[in-house]
C-alpha cells in the first residue's frame, strides 16, 4: 500500500483524470468523505468521456440513443445509489447518489429515473452528439453489424430489423462478442 | 466503464461505477455498471472492488461481491481478483472482463481476462498516478 488516502479505478489513460480528481479532491479537502471522492472521480470522467464508454455521446444503442448507468455505494453503511437505462441526463453518478440520499430504494431506472433526475435538479438534455450519431449512422450503414440480437428473422448477423423471434434452442447460452461496457 | 474505490484519511471506503454501457445494444438494456456487487462493492470492514469488461455475463457472477468476500475469507486482493476472474473463464472461456480489488489499508491487485486490462491508483503522498498493466488470464 502507498498509505491514506487511496484512489483506485478501472483503466488507465484518460481515465487518470478521474483518478487525480479523486485523490486531490481528498488531499485539499474539496472532498470531505470517500463517497465525494468517489463522485468527484466518476463525475470527471463523465464530463471527459473519458475513452468513450463513459458519459454522454459515447455507446448508443440501435436507435441511436446514448443511455446512461451508474453505481455509488458506501463502505460504511452499506447505502448505495443506482441509476440504469438513465435517458437525456449526463450526470449518471450525481443521480445515483440522489437516489441514495433521497429516497429508501437503491435503483431507479429508465424514463422515470430521469424524471426523479428533474425533480433533484439535473437537466434534461439532448446526450447524443456528432460523433455518436456517425458511429449509428456507421453501424447502421453496415448492416448492423455486430449485432445482440440471436434466435431472430431476419438473421441479425447479417440484416438489420425490425426482427421478428424464431424457435430458441435453450440447450446452448449464447455468448456474443459484439462489444462491452 | 469507470469503476473506482477510494479510501479517505479516516480509513472510511466508498464506490462508484459509471458507465454508458455497451455500442448497439438493444434499447433497454442494463449491464453490470449500476448492479451492487458487479459494477462495484465496497464494505469498509474488509475492502472494495470495480469492475469492466462484458457485462451482460459479468452480472451473472457479481464478481466484485465475490472478490471482497474473498478478502474477508483472508485472500490477498490479488488471490481475490484473480480467483473472481477465473470463475467467470472456467464458464465463459472468451469473456473480457477486468476487475480490480483494494483491501482497507490500500493493498491493491487485479485480474482481467480477453485483454489487457489496466488499472490506476494515487495514495499516500504520490506525485502522480501509476498504471498497471494486468496480463490476460
Amino acid at each position: 500500500s502507498s498509505g491514506l488516502p487511496f484512489v483506485i479505478n478501472t483503466w488507465g489513460g484518460p481515465f487518470t483524470a478521474a483518478t487525480d480528481a479523486a485523490y486531490l479532491a481528498l488531499v485539499n479537502g474539496t472532498a470531505a468523505t470517500a463517497l465525494d471522492a468517489v463522485e468527484v472521480g466518476c463525475t470527471t470522467c463523465e464530463a471527459n468521456q473519458c475513452d468513450g464508454s463513459v458519459g454522454y455521446g459515447g455507446s448508443p444503442d440501435e436507435s441511436c440513443e446514448t443511455t446512461l448507468d451508474a453505481l455509488i455505494m458506501d463502505g460504511a453503511t452499506f447505502a448505495a445509489g443506482a441509476v440504469a437505462n438513465l435517458r437525456r441526463v449526463r450526470s449518471a453518478v450525481g443521480v445515483a447518489r440522489a437516489v441514495m440520499e433521497h429516497t429508501a430504494h437503491t435503483l431507479l431506472a429508465g424514463d422515470q429515473a430521469t424524471a426523479f433526475a428533474v425533480q433533484n435538479g439535473f437537466v434534461e438534455e439532448d446526450i447524443s452528439t456528432p460523433d455518436s450519431r456517425a458511429a449509428c449512422a456507421e453501424w447502421r450503414a453496415a448492416a448492423c453489424q455486430p449485432n445482440y440480437r440471436v434466435a431472430v428473422s431476419p438473421d441479425a448477423s447479417v440484416s438489420c430489423g425490425p426482427y421478428t423471434p424464431l424457435q430458441v434452442d435453450n440447450t446452448t447460452s449464447a455468448q456474443t462478442q459484439a462489444s462491452h461496457d | 466503464t469507470i469503476s473506482m474505490i477510494a479510501i479517505d484519511a479516516s480509513g472510511a471506503m466508498a464506490a462508484a461505477t459509471s458507465t454508458n454501457g455497451a455500442s448497439h445494444k438493444v434499447p433497454g438494456r442494463v449491464g453490470d455498471g449500476p448492479i451492487v456487487g458487479s459494477g462495484s462493492y465496497v464494505d469498509g470492514e474488509v475492502g472494495g472492488c470495480g469492475a469492466t469488461g462484458d457485462g451482460d455475463i459479468m452480472m451473472r457472477f457479481l464478481p466484485c461481491y465475490q472478490a471482497v468476500e474473498s478478502l474477508r475469507r483472508g485472500l490477498t486482493p490479488q488471490e481475490a481478483a484473480d480467483d473472481a476472474v477465473a470463475r467467470m473463464v472456467r464458464k465463459f472461456p472468451t469473456i473480457s472482463s477486468g476487475i480490480v480489488v483494494v483491501d482497507n489499508q490500500g493493498r491493491h491487485g487485479g485480474a482481467g481476462s480477453g485483454w489487457t486490462f489496466t488499472y490506476a491508483y494515487r495514495g499516500g503522498v504520490m506525485n502522480e498516478t501509476v498504471v498497471v498493466s494486468v496480463p490476460p488470464i
